[in-house]
């Protein structure tokens, strides 16, 4: 199973549909400060299932949603969606798109190859991938310095979701 | 499950005591229960010994330092199970020139088992990575995608 | 003292909205008291809008944009009361080249009323210091210190 | 007043005497990782009066003393010399050495132009440099990001130390 595709639309500064393939390899994101680029990261985070804001650097969820800026008004929903390939093991086709929307009324949308499913659906299908909860595999900005300090009982929980 | 859990920490130390001094150009890493008796709560500690330098306790261990361990230790869980994929937002920010390149060689291994979605300023990183994404704010202050060009890159000064 | 908090409370807040567009080439910040009714213990809340974004509330600020909007509160803060000298430890590592550009010509001006002890990996911020100190440390790891002529310097390539 | 020398002998892994001239302007401080840089940031603010380990980043303060390395034995005693200049009217001489030892029995040693005086007589002295307790005048690694995110109360604390 691979990652093939990642696309935002009004998930925080990406207004406009913005679309990222993501070959085998390294895919290097660059630019200068205040861009974007945690945003992507805060996307990936987000179409997994994460349910906190404040994993996503916001106080409430509705802060993913495009805020507006200058003349452009806030918009009324952000949406997610990452796409996966050489699935047939996972789910019996050989792609599978897993997308998350979010509107400014609080309800929540995920569908898995554009049918509607619930949280529990992707987070189950996340889990097949041997991504499940791994809290290792994404590393926020900053955080590198304190994995080394973090207590003993942590560093447990880190192996316990590698095993 | 305790079984599984005792193979894991076996392992991972295993490739901890490989990937250590690639990293740090020598020096050694363990990982060790603090309490042996009880293998089902007993949490984990991980000791590590820069090249040439006493056993210090991590607080004592530079900035630099710190983040270097700390890749030392998830590129040892990753080789034992390679995950999809993994996200690393600018974790190459603490490091200087030598372990910057020590650290870049170890993702050429890593690559091969998983994806890797990196966001960087480093321009020796960039360097091997298959797609570079150049990300920058309009006017109105919305984020647009743009191809970059390695040979001209300025991390700061792509002003649309 | 409630004058004199409230004096220095005005006199930052003026500083404030002269440094925060220089350092951010354009946008807004001031400080404000979290309750008015209460100067003598009220909380003071330093409110920034980057150039052509809304208010945002500060979680929502990049990892540059924070350590920008910290440096411009600390500068004016510096203005108002020079300090005899400041002591910074890589406070430029996670700005891109532009915002180090920005904040090296703040430096300038800031390093009339007071000395500033920097440790640096950012070679621009090298080429603006009076004095440059290169640190290594020899095989017994023991610290040394060695001139650095810039010419030829590469951060972490030092071997002793 | 102005700072003029600093030097450090048996402080964390500056074993021998290192001395460094501090001129006006800007005296930056570079190096690879793990080399020492952030220990001559530890080392003004221990000389300055510093009483918690954790400001230093160890866990009692018997780890500012050289712990040796290598075929190199521990020390029995760290000090820092911290000398100014210009300070007629801040204590009557031109120039103005502060000096703060420990040695590995716990027992410290104050000195002011090398004679022996209490930690108040230091802190008063830094006092009336206008540095004081200044926390902001000191900013340690990796703490830049987190001084926009402090608490209100803590804002208005660092404005306080300035009035
Ligand atoms: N809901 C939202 N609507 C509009 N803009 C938003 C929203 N949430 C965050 N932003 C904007 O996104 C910007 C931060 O982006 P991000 O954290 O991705 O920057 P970055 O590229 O990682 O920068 P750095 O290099 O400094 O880390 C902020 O300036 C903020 O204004
Ligand atoms: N009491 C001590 N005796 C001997 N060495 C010590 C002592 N305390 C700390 N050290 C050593 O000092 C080193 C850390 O130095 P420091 O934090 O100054 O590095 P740095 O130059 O700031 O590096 P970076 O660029 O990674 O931030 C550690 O490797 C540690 O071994
Ligand atoms: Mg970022
Ligand atoms: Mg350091």
């Amino acid at each position: 199973m691979r990652t093939k595709n990642l696309s935002l639309r009004g998930f925080k500064s990406f207004m406009d549909k913005s679309s990222f393939q993501i070959p085998p390899g390294i895919s290097a994101f660059v630019g200068p400060n205040g861009c974007g680029k945690s945003n992507v990261v805060d996307a990936i985070r987000w179409v997994m299932g994460e349910q906190s804001p404040k994993q996503l650097r916001g106080r409430q969820m509705e802060d993913v949603i495009f805020s507006g800026a200058g003349s452009l008004k806030p918009l009324g929903m952000a949406e997610v969606t990452l796409t996966l390939e050489d699935t047939e093991e996972l789910y019996g086709t050989s792609e599978v798109s897993v997308t998350r929307r979010l509107y400014r009324s609080n309800e929540s949308e995920y569908l898995i190859n554009n049918s509607p499913c619930r949280l529990k659906d992707i987070q189950d299908l996340f889990m097949g991938t041997g991504l499940g909860n791994r809290s290792y595999s994404i590393i926020a900005q900053g955080e590198i310095g304190s994995i080394i300090e973090q207590k003993p009982e942590e560093t447990r929980r880190l192996l316990e979701e590698a095993a | 499950s305790r079984r599984r859990f005792l193979s894991t920490l076996t392992q991972v130390d295993e490739q901890l005591k490989k990937v250590f001094p690639i990293l740090f150009n020598g020096g050694s890493a363990r990982l060790r229960l603090v309490d042996e008796s009880l293998p089902l709560e007993s949490g984990v500690l991980v000791e590590v010994q820069p090249p040439g330098k006493r056993l210090v306790h991590m607080g004592l261990l530079s900035g630099g330092e710190k983040a270097l361990a700390a890749m030392a230790l998830l590129f040892a869980i990753y080789l034992i199970k390679p995950s999809p994929f993994i996200v690393m937002d600018e974790v190459d920010a603490p490091l200087d020139e030598a372990n910057t390149d020590r650290f870049n060689n170890l993702l050429q291994e890593i690559k091969k088992s998983s994806q890797i979605i990196m966001v960087t300023h480093n321009r020796k990183t960039m360097e091997i990575a298959e797609r570079l994404y150049g990300i920058v704010m309009n006017k109105t202050s919305v984020s647009k995608i743009v191809s970059v060009d390695l040979k001209d890159y300025q991390p700061g000064s792509e002003e649309m």
